[in-house]
């Protein structure tokens, strides 16, 4: 068994000709089974485990980007443009595949998807004909649209404002995580810090040196003890 | 100490204030302390000067950070606080600015309060609002009502924002610890944190601190 390391990005290794044809076939079955409109392009690889068996057994995690190209475009290009907003719609799968290669043939043993984004886990009970991660994404951009004009946010230009919207994305699941594991009475959510990363927020408005100084030794105060 | 007690009813509490995109916490935290003993004192609301700190306080890091207590001891040395009117809030550094004919308020020194927070409540019921600092987890999301995040995500040894505990009360039979930020009335309930009151919650009892005038 050879492990490879956990998370692969596809621009990382372009002349891994073997890691390529088979990406290339988990994203033909994707979208030879998924029921969409869209073609779906593999954006990057995670968890990848290649075994020696019979064949070459291919274990690993691909994400997947909605592009601008159609199924029912009479030719399909090979280099589709991904759909602006692809990192929000990142489509996950899980694939087992078995691969000849002194045959030339494959074949897929198992998949499954998950259409909730980055951070998600594929389970077992969800398949690929899964519910669509475009009203999530509505309810997103209309979160988003509503937190640009409350809070007065300016963005340079467009990239930097579809960069906000992917940390205010990401952090709208982070609030609801939170939110879930509260214990309180608190509500978590949407705030004027949304589109910042975490890394961001620490270092423009948190203040490190508290934990990392020691405070200054000071007398004791009394504690009252009239009632 | 009382069952409930509130600093923002009797008056020893100024309006939120904004630190903009600057670590000073530490400075809205000290002089949001100065200012409600000030006026248990003297019996006078002013607001003050965090600019004065973030320029002058040579030991602390001014928007980069620093500790409450190093604050009391530039108080001192410096002979005290303008008013937030001469010395106003720019939220970056600046060349130290301060004149001793200014002064609104000073301090004499400064006391750590205990960690047990019946002694925190007694303390701050008798004695007034208290500089402390606690682990801000959650509160880049937080919106409103009692925050009671789980220890092991808001562990008290990872302290790195100061704000001033101004309360304590109960909430339909949840207690809690109210607190006054620095982030504007625009965050949280307008601008004020509630957070859970007993348990130690992210480390607030774990450096709580007071001028003396």
């Amino acid at each position: 068994v050879s492990a490879l390391p956990p998370v692969r990005w596809l621009q990382e290794d372009p002349e891994d000709i073997e890691l390529k044809t088979v990406l290339r076939l988990a994203e033909r079955e994707y979208n030879r089974v998924s029921g969409r409109e869209d073609v779906y392009r593999a954006l990057r690889l995670r968890d990848l485990r290649r075994q020696l068996v019979s064949g070459i057994r291919y274990d690993f995690t691909v994400f997947l980007g909605r592009t601008l190209c159609k199924k029912e475009d009479e030719e399909v290009p090979d280099n589709c443009s991904l759909h602006s907003l692809a990192s929000l719609m990142e489509i996950q799968c899980r694939y087992s595949m078995l691969v000849f290669p002194w045959v030339n043939e494959t074949k897929v043993l198992d998949h499954r998807c998950s259409e909730e984004g980055v951070s998600a886990e594929p389970s077992s009970d969800q398949d690929v004909d899964s519910v669509k991660p475009e009203d999530e994404l509505l309810e997103t951009l209309s979160l988003f649209k509503d937190f640009v004009t409350t809070y007065n946010k300016k963005y340079k230009d467009d990239e930097e404002a579809l960069m906000r919207l992917q940390i205010f994305s990401q952090n709208f699941k982070k609030a609801k995580e939170i939110q879930e594991k509260d214990q309180g009475t608190a509500e978590y959510g949407v705030t004027k810090f949304s589109d910042l990363t975490e890394e961001e927020f620490r270092t423009l408005y948190l203040n490190p040196l508290l934990s990392s100084q020691p405070s200054r030794p000071m007398k004791m105060a009394l504690a009252p003890t009239d009632p | 100490p009382p069952a409930q007690w509130d600093w923002r009813e009797h008056g020893a509490v100024t309006e939120v204030k904004n630190q903009g995109m600057c670590g000073s916490c530490w400075a809205f935290s000290v002089t949001g302390n100065i200012e409600g003993q000030w006026f248990l004192k003297k019996g006078s609301l002013l607001s003050l000067s965090e600019q004065e700190l973030v320029d002058c306080d040579g030991v602390d890091m001014a928007c980069g950070g620093g500790l409450p207590s190093n604050a009391y001891e530039a108080i001192e040395k410096l002979g005290g606080l303008e008013s937030e009117q001469d010395y106003s809030y720019l939220g970056h550094k600046e060349p130290c600015s301060f004149s001793t004919n200014k002064v609104s308020a000073y301090i004499n020194s400064s006391v750590e309060i205990p960690k047990d927070e019946t002694q925190i409540a007694a303390w701050l019921a008798k004695n007034g609002p208290i500089s402390i600092a606690l682990n801000a987890f959650a509160m880049q999301f937080y919106r409103k009502g009692i925050s009671y995040p789980f220890r092991i995500l808001c562990n008290p040894w990872m302290i790195d924002h100061a704000v001033l505990l101004v309360g304590y009360g109960d909430r339909d039979g949840k207690p809690f610890w109210a607190i006054k930020n620095s982030w504007g009335t625009d965050w949280g309930e307008e601008g004020y944190y509630y957070l859970h009151r007993g348990t130690g919650s992210c480390g607030m009892n774990t450096m709580c601190s007071s001028a003396v005038i």
